[in-house]
Formats: structure tokens, sequence, C-alpha cells
């Protein structure tokens, strides 16, 4: 999640669920974003669906209605242009940020990893998102503007941490469409390890955080491949774009099996 | 504005503000993000303020209070953070949508240009800022993902047109990081122009609207300005980015001075 826009997530959230599913490994992608673009990156068409994240969250019990399959292990609870309303319509609801997880829990069988693809702000959607799972994993960019909004997010982690759901912790950031060599983004990256470094010993949901290798390259392919529906696996599959989200996949899945 | 994340919205409007001011014309810039990105690019400390936008939504009349002079010919009514719970304390307000309307009346002086940085979304503080204006102008960067939201936004401004504000229309999109030799741009910009072809003769918010020139290229110096509080005119003069935003200042103005 990052309430800064245009940072990489939905690219992230699409390339990383293809990346583990075609590990073998079993995948739930949730697009928790009115824009839906994880939907639409995946080639789904909204018109087809009998149901969606929307009606998940207005009535958890729809969740079946609202899986599709996807790829090979990969399910989707697809996102729809409705859920624009849904953070008014939830504001008024009972246990308001909990929707999200009583969905994913009467979803039949078990997924060993469930990914959700947020909207750029910290409102009702997101919230929903962090009390609903374990790890939180921020996409971000090397630039100045994306850092500013580090500080705010990782104050609503605790706060969501301390309130609904105490196992919370940022496992890390990832770069994306990353430039390795402007004096910029060493910097902005030079700042970030600096920050993760002072906060291993602290009493933080972020301790032990830190930049996850490999950086997710600037590809052109990567902003390509949604319009043919196709993750980057599928559209271009030794490009760098598909190297990096393949590797960042087992450095995920790898360190995951380790806890 | 353009509920797409990253596109180059607040970065379009603090160095479009400061390009039109630096031409002798008196603007207002208003900061309606909670991210405060347009308050920090321009160098100012929240922590120093009186009052904010987020004030002059909940009551209007503070609008005086807020207003910073950022540079010359150039005010600012910033934001603070606290604005990311104004959409849901707004939502129960009477002529929720107007409070942005009333409190710029209600500023002592008139502005010739008047300039909205949006959040990343279509909720009430993007409607506060479509009932505000005369004209809206979307920043987009050439990508597939950052097309998809078009209709959708143009289907907003057809809404409140015909609701609040009936003056409104679109005049127009901003290529922002224009990387212009790619294939992938050169086809996004393409389905852009003949959709704005498309709708010249139609009785449509957008009728008549196109691509302003020239197209913002991806310059590294644009995002490393906002790091020293400076626009790019005060950081570095003579960059591409520089002579872009000088350059679509001149033709907005131009633009402008004919209606
Ligand atoms: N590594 C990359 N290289 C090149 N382009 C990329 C890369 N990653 C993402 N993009 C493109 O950059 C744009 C922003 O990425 P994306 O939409 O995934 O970000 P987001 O954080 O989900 O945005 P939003 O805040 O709107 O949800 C998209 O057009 C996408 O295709
Ligand atoms: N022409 C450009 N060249 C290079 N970098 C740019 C350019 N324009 C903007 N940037 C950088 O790209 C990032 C996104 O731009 P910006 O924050 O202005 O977009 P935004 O639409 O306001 O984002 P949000 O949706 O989060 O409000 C920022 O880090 C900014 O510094
Ligand atoms: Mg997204
Ligand atoms: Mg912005």
């Amino acid at each position: 999640m990052n309430q800064k826009g245009g940072v990489g997530k939905s690219t992230t959230a699409v390339n990383l669920a293809a990346g583990i599913a075609a590990m073998g490994r079993s995948v739930l992608l949730v697009d928790l974003d009115p824009q839906a673009h994880s939907t639409l990156h995946l080639g789904i068409d909204q018109d087809t669906l009998n149901a969606s994240i929307y009606d998940t969250l207005i009535d958890p019990a729809r969740a079946p209605d609202a899986l599709v399959e996807a790829r090979k292990n990969l399910f989707l609870l697809p996102s729809v242009v409705d859920l624009v309303g849904a953070e008014i319509e939830l504001a008024s609801m009972p246990a308001r940020e909990k929707r999200l997880a009583q969905g994913i829990v009467s979803l039949p069988g078990r997924f060993e990893f469930v990914i959700i693809d947020c909207p750029p702000s910290l409102g009702l959607l997101t919230m929903n998102a962090l009390a609903a799972v374990r790890e939180v994993i921020v996409p971000l960019q090397a630039h100045f503007l994306a850092l500013q909004g580090l500080s705010r997010l990782l104050e609503t982690v605790m706060l969501v941490g301390r309130s609904v759901n105490p196992r919370l912790r940022v496992s890390g950031a990832i770069l994306c469409m990353h430039e390795e060599k402007t004096r910029h983004s060493k910097e902005v990256v030079a700042d970030l390890e600096a920050f993760f470094k002072a906060s291993r010993e602290k009493d933080v949901p972020w301790r032990g955080a830190g930049l996850y290798r490999p950086p997710i390259r600037r590809n052109v392919k990567l902003a390509e491949c949604p319009s043919f529906g196709q993750t980057i696996f599928e559209y271009a599959r030794w490009c760098p774009g598909a190297l990096d989200y393949e590797a960042l996949s087992k450095a995920i899945v790898t360190q995951w099996d380790r806890f």
C-alpha cells in the first residue's frame, strides 16, 4: 500500500501475484481500488462479473460469488467503479474496517498468499486491507515527494496495529520504476536505508524492515502489458521487468517460508 | 485534476502557478490534497500556519487567515494532514461541495488565475474543486493505465456541470513525464488525439479540448526541486523541465486572454 499515487502499487500487485502463482503457490489477489486497475491488468471485464469486491464489503458472505479464477493458482476478488461510493456507505456500518477480513474468511478453500492492491489514500478501503493482513509491503519510487508520505503511512500502520490488528507489521519497501543511475534516486535510497537501519532495534511495526532486492527497474514493457490484459510474464517473458518481478517473487516467498 | 495517481498533478500545479506568476499575473494556488505536496514543494512549513484549507472548508470565512504569500504574485491556500478527515466531516454538512467556492470568494482582492491541486480521487475534495472553477485541465502520463480513467473523469465533470456548476468545461490535457520516443506513448497520444477530434462537434463539456503543447518531458530535475522547497524556475532555470513549464504557462495565459 502507499497513499502516494502512481508509485507502482497495481503493477506490483498483479506481477507479484502472477510470479508467485507461477511457482505453484495458491494466491488470492484483492483489487480494492475503484480504478480497478488490477482487474483490468488481468484482462477481466467488469461487465461480465456476477459480484465484486463492492458486494463483498457490503455483505461479506457474497465473497464466494465475486471470486474469479484469473489464471492457474491465481484467484481475484475484482473491483468495479461502484467501489468509489463504498467509503461513504461503509462509514456508518458496524465493524466497518473488518468487512474485508470477514469476506476473505468466507471464501472456500485456503490461499497461501493474499495480496491486496490499495487505492492511493488512507481511507476506509485501505483500513480494511490493513485489518485483514499480517504484512504491509510498500511500493515506492525513489523520489522526494514519494518519500514524504512514508512517516504518515507508518503512523497509520502503527494505529491499526494498536487497535484492530495487533499482528500487523511492515516487512519492507519495493523500489519501483527505479532509475539507479540518477543522483536523486541514490540520495533517496540512502535516506531510506538509513531510516530502516535506525529502526532496527526499535519496538515499532517496521522493526527489521528494509528494501527488498532487486529493485524493479523502469521498463516500458511494464506499462504496455496492461493494455493487452496480460501479466509481464505473458507479455515479455525475458524483459528486465519480468526478470525483476520473478526475482522479487522468489525473494518474498523465501522470506515468507522462513517465518 | 486526475484520479489516477502520480501523473504530475502537483508538479504541474506548482510550476504552472510559478510560471504564470513570473509573467506578472496574480495567481492563487489551492492545495486540496491531504498529502500537501504543493505546500511542501513551495517550501511552506505546515507547522507555522495559522490556518489552512482544512479550516477554510469547515468555515469558509477563515480563508483569509489561511492565505499565504508564497512568492511574488503567487498566493497559496496551504494543505495540512488533517485534511484527510475532511471528506467524512464534510459529507454531513450543508452545501458540502460549495465550501471551497465560498472560501475563495471571501478572500480579499482578486486573482487573475486560480489553480487547484487535487488529490488522486473523485471524492468530495475534488468535487469542491469542480464546483469552484470554470475550467478543468487534466495532467496525464501517456500510459495505458493512466488513459483508462479518463472517461470516468469526463463523466464526473459532466455530472457536476449539470448539477452544481453549469459553466464547467474541460479545456485540455497536459502530457507529463513524457517520453516521446517510445512506441507505447505514441500509441496513447494517437488515441487521445483521436478521442478529442471525435468530440470536437459534440455537445459535451470537453468539446474543442485537446492536448496542450508542449508536452512536459521527463526530467529528473522536476523530481529534485521539491526537496529544496523550490519551483523548477528557482532550482534549474534552463533545464528542459523549466523550459517546458515556461512555454506551457505562456500557452495557457494566451488561451485564457483570448476568451
Ligand atoms: N517499473 C516500471 N517501469 C515503467 N513503467 C511502470 C513501472 N511500474 C509501473 N509502471 C507504469 O507507471 C504507471 C504507474 O504505475 P501503477 O499504476 O502500477 O501505480 P499505482 O501506485 O498503482 O497508481 P495509483 O496510485 O493510481 O493506484 C502505470 O502507467 C504503470 O503502467
Ligand atoms: N516531468 C517530470 N519528470 C520527472 N519526474 C517528474 C515529472 N513530473 C513529476 N515528476 C515526479 O513524478 C512523481 C509524480 O508526480 P506528482 O507527485 O506531481 O504527481 P501527482 O499526480 O501529483 O501524484 P498524486 O496522485 O500522489 O497526487 C513525483 O515524484 C514528481 O517529482
Ligand atoms: Mg493502482
Ligand atoms: Mg499530487
